[in-house]
């Protein structure tokens, strides 16, 4: 691999696309959304509109804020509110033909990018774990 | 930077020192790790013994997972348990002279890696967006 190879990358050959991708949809209850980050073990996941279009990112960390009370954690709130009360909604999105360097500089400050195509449908993530493992593979050679 | 001013880089130019990393004692009981957990909005932290040495890592999946009953999440649970029952401990560990390429590749599967000196006291952490961060910098010039 050269240096060229890697600016040159496709970040689609390293994408999860949409279909393994855990996520929720923007009415759920909070319930539902911690359940699912529990039993996928993952800290944080896309939220998805009924037409497949991302609307933001929820995670443990934000659901365990929103519940987290003066004196306990209150989790009787969870069933009362929905994903869109808690959710990000400003995250950086990566479009297909994003240049493997945009990539990178969006990743230093998420763990995972979302990728959208021109008519904004949800294609995958790009997880910081596929860049990092590129990049190994330019230094180790 | 060349490719040799990334390869020769020292890692301790980019850790988060000891000081500045929050994290929670192993005989701490689950409430108090969860709560420093939401306070500080990491997901994962490392567990450290009275002489200041790594002991594990705690994260807000392992708790969360220790707690998920069958029907519910058992929340009773977290003041009559203790970190050393959930904490991971089977972490990858990082010299304070081990080479970059080191550090990119064990990466790869860990958010952060925890670094130690010869003596095994905890130096600070390597968390993946100072990696990026630096590879950003290379790859841009
Ligand atoms: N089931 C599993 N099997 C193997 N390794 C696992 C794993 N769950 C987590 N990890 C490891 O832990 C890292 C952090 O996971 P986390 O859930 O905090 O953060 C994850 C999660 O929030 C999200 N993510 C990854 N894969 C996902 C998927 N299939 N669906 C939805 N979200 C995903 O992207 C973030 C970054 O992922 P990345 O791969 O860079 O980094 C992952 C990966 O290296
Ligand atoms: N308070 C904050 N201010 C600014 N950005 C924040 C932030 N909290 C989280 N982030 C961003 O979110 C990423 C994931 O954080 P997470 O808590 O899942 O995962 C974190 C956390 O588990 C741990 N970590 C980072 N800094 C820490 C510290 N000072 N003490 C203890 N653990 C730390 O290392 C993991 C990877 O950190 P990394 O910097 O690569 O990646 C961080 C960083 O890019």
């Amino acid at each position: 691999l050269t240096i060229e190879d890697v600016l040159n990358k496709d970040i689609m050959d390293l994408i999860i696309p949409s279909d393994q991708v855990a996520h929720v949809q923007v009415d759920n209850p909070l319930e539902h959304a911690l359940l699912v980050l529990v039993k996928t073990g993952y800290s944080a996941i896309p939220v998805l509109d009924a037409s497949y279009k991302l609307r933001g990112i929820v995670s443990k960390t934000l659901i365990l804020d929103f519940i987290l009370g003066i004196e306990r954690i209150e989790f009787e709130k969870l069933s009362d509110h929905r994903v869109s009360e808690v959710m990000k909604t400003s995250m950086p999105i990566l479009k297909t033909d994003d240049p493997f360097i945009e990539a990178v500089k969006l990743s230093i400050n998420e763990t995972f990018l979302c990728v959208e195509d021109e008519n904004h449908i949800f294609q995958g993530i790009l997880p910081r774990s596929a860049l990092l493992k590129f990049l190994n593979h330019y230094l180790r050679d």
